[in-house]
């Protein structure tokens, strides 16, 4: 998973 | 988006509706952490920097997360302006660096990249995790509550333990996982435990919000 991905959950 | 996560979403909005509510109608935030509101608005002002700084994920996410920063500030607002007779310090008097300290070491341990915005995006999942402490330690020194502050908590009980199945189901189909907001999400799922059981027990079958003796 890179760095950004995981910023679509709130 | 998937239903797991969309109900919990949904869930946590209606938490945020539920204290609202709470405040409003018996004008008074008694029985309410002021410490783990303020840490709330730590939580969201650290993870939501993507808004500005990260890119555009979705209409749905920019909205949710600024009406996250707005309610709970406006919260904070109500319970440090407008009902602050009604607000009792003493009782709320878990010590923050408890919680602060560890999750700042954490988050500079566990981050996606050693970057400012990574950082305080590890940092504000691990403090979401135990951001609730400080409510159930004020809950378990008073030993009863108002049954509209249990909904209030089980909802949002309920949001984060909604993620697991989500996290679970994304595993599935996108073949990933984030090994930071899973752990911590199990986490503060788990501190709800005893909490989701009296809640059942108890308060759905119209009793009163009593911890035993």
């Amino acid at each position: 998973q890179t760095p950004a991905e995981h910023h679509d959950e709130l | 988006m998937n239903i797991f996560r969309l109900i919990g979403d949904l869930s946590h909005l209606a938490s945020i509706f539920i204290l609202l509510h709470k405040i409003q109608t018996t004008r008074s935030c008694r029985g309410i952490s002021f410490k783990t509101q303020a840490l709330y608005v730590t939580v969201f002002a650290t993870r939501y920097l993507d808004l500005i700084f990260g890119e555009f994920v979705s209409v749905y996410n920019v909205i949710m997360k600024l009406f996250f920063l707005g309610s709970s500030c406006y919260i904070l607002y109500l319970m440090k302006m407008k009902y602050k007779p009604t607000n009792d310090p003493s009782i709320d008097t878990f010590r923050l660096e408890y919680l602060l300290g560890p999750c700042t070491v954490l988050a500079l341990i566990f981050n996606f990249s050693f970057t400012p915005v990574e950082i305080l995006w590890s940092f504000s999942i691990f403090l979401e995790a135990v951001a609730i402490l400080p409510q159930l330690f004020m809950l378990q020194r008073t030993g009863e509550a108002e049954a509209i502050t249990t909904h209030y908590l089980a909802a949002l009980g309920a949001y984060r333990a909604l993620y697991i199945p989500n996290w679970i189901y994304r595993y599935y189909t996108e073949g990933s996982w984030d090994p930071i907001a899973v752990l911590a999400g199990l986490v503060q799922t788990g501190l709800y435990l005893d909490f989701f059981y009296i809640y059942v027990t108890k308060v759905l079958q119209g009793q009163k919000f009593e911890l035993p003796a």
